[in-house]
């Protein structure tokens, strides 16, 4: 269930973050998102580096979950 | 070991990342 959990807000992100829907992030959605979260830009692409797994530069729904997965989980533990 | 510290300042930036998205879902500060 916390998997499931875990999963539906990756989405929910992931969604946020590719807001037209191309199916993957790249480094210029995750800038569009200094305007919302209280992150300067090098902070951003420090987080797309960090979740950019392959280095390819862009974010697949599996790279996204896998990042949010350790932060989740990383969250839940004691 | 610059390769530990380099992965727990991705850790950190990506935990404020994922903070600042939960919290404008939540619309929590």
């Amino acid at each position: 269930p916390e998997e499931l959990a875990m999963r539906r807000k990756a989405q929910e992100f992931f969604q946020t973050c590719d807001v037209e829907g191309k199916g993957f992030i790249a480094r210029t959605d995750m800038q569009r998102l200094h305007k919302e979260l209280p992150l300067s830009l090098e902070e951003l692409e420090h987080v797309f580096d960090a979740l950019d797994a392959d280095g390819n530069g862009s974010l697949t729904p599996e790279e996204f979950t896998t990042g949010f997965s350790r932060f989740f989980f990383s969250q839940n533990q004691p | 070991d610059p390769n530990m510290k380099a992965g727990a300042t991705s850790e950190g930036v990506l935990a404020n990342f994922f903070n600042s998205l939960l919290s404008k879902k939540t619309g929590s500060p």
